[in-house]
């Protein structure tokens, strides 16, 4: 009942084959599921994608077996400070990420198996006051933290073993940094969104802050969720969880926005909006489709360069969806429910 | 968008900023 009306506001409407059930599974102790991801994970020379499930106090590794089911190979427990966020690491085998904290992140933990102690162990790789941080390709980790005084933006080369290898300090702009999102096809070039609406570019080899551009009055606090470069332009996707009915066609969920990087401005692109009336939540992208669960309990699914509404799930008779995020390497979507409720589906 | 909206746009921003940004 949630999809209909959806369904017919949208322009070209959801195509309802984009989104193809898999599989679930049920964290049977879990009575309030805070994140949900995906993992690759090799093992007796085999390389699968496994899942993880994140409550409060625990973190869980699910196996696939067939057919359609899961099985729970290892709870990590973590009694001392909630869980509250998992931290995608693209491109990382045997390793899961997560931050835990009160309000805001205290700390940056990695969970992994030791072959050496024939164990699985956790290991802290940050504390502070985390504000923002992401994972990137080649075993890199960064973050923004900030004292009274000052902004520390630091990136984290991450070690098999669950250590830090390196650390490379970042010029911090003067407003706090809310989001990060790594540049496609630019592995030293890092994007992020400020307190103060601006997106900045970093190069992470030097560290240096290149450029901060204003992403304009007109648009609502915003998160940088991914950029592409292209043509002379870098294409940033951005969210806007606080934002309100500013456009015609509703609410934008994502939208992507084109800089000139020489000369700081800027253009808009698409907008993927929400019909009036159900309000988005923090969303997540792969490559150039957005995910987000809407207030109404239903996980709505973008095309960001069409900005075309492609897939809706509704909340169903078991309850209404409050986590929607993307397996890594194009292997679906993740949807999941306070009540330990995990659905996997093909898009 | 045009090059008039977004002004004199190059495809080696990256390395010129990297030159032109204070170390």
């Amino acid at each position: 009942d949630v999809a209909e009306p959806l369904t017919a506001a949208l322009p070209d409407g959801p195509r309802e084959e984009s989104l193809q059930f898999v599989s679930e599974l049920k964290e049977p102790w879990c009575s309030g599921a805070v994140d949900v991801g995906a993992v690759w994970w090799a093992a007796a020379g085999c390389r699968e994608l496994r899942v993880v499930t994140a409550c409060e106090s625990a973190v869980s590794l699910w196996q696939p077996r067939a057919p359609a089911c899961w099985a729970r190979v290892h709870t990590w427990h973590l009694r001392e400070i909630p869980v509250i966020q998992i931290v995608p690491l693209p491109d990382t085998c045997n390793l899961v990420c997560v931050a835990l904290g009160e309000l805001e992140i205290g700390e940056i933990r990695l969970l992994l198996y030791s072959s050496d102690t024939d164990s699985f162990k956790h290991s802290l790789v940050k504390t502070g006051n985390i504000k923002a941080v992401v994972g990137l390709k080649d075993w890199r980790l960064v973050s923004s933290s900030r004292t009274m005084q000052e902004q520390q933006v630091e990136m984290v080369f991450l070690s098999e073993t669950g250590g830090s290898k390196d650390r490379q300090t970042l010029m911090p702009p003067e407003e706090t940094v809310t989001a990060f999102a790594e540049v496609e096809g630019m592995s030293e070039a890092l994007v992020g969104t400020t307190a103060g609406n601006s997106v900045v570019v970093w190069n992470l080899r030097t560290g240096q802050l290149l450029r901060k551009m204003h992403v304009g009055y007109s648009y609502p606090v915003s998160i940088s969720h991914r950029a592409y470069s292209d043509s002379g332009l870098l294409f940033v996707v951005l969210s806007h969880p606080h934002g309100k009915e500013s456009e015609p066609c509703g609410s934008p969920a994502f939208r992507v926005v084109a800089f000139n990087p020489r000369t700081g401005r800027s253009a808009p692109v698409t907008s993927s909006c929400l019909p009036p009336g159900p309000a988005g939540r923090r969303g997540d992208v792969w490559d150039t489709a957005g995910a987000a669960v809407l207030t109404s309990g239903a996980v709505a699914v973008w095309d960001l360069l069409r900005g075309c509404c492609t897939a809706v799930l509704p909340p169903g008779p078991a309850g209404q969806w409050a986590l929607a995020r993307w397996a890594p390497g194009g292997a679906g979507l993740l949807a999941g429910r306070r009540d330990g409720t995990v659905q996997l589906y093909r898009y | 968008c045009s090059e008039s909206d977004l002004g004199p746009i190059s495809l080696n921003w990256f390395e010129e900023l990297s030159t032109e940004a204070p170390p």
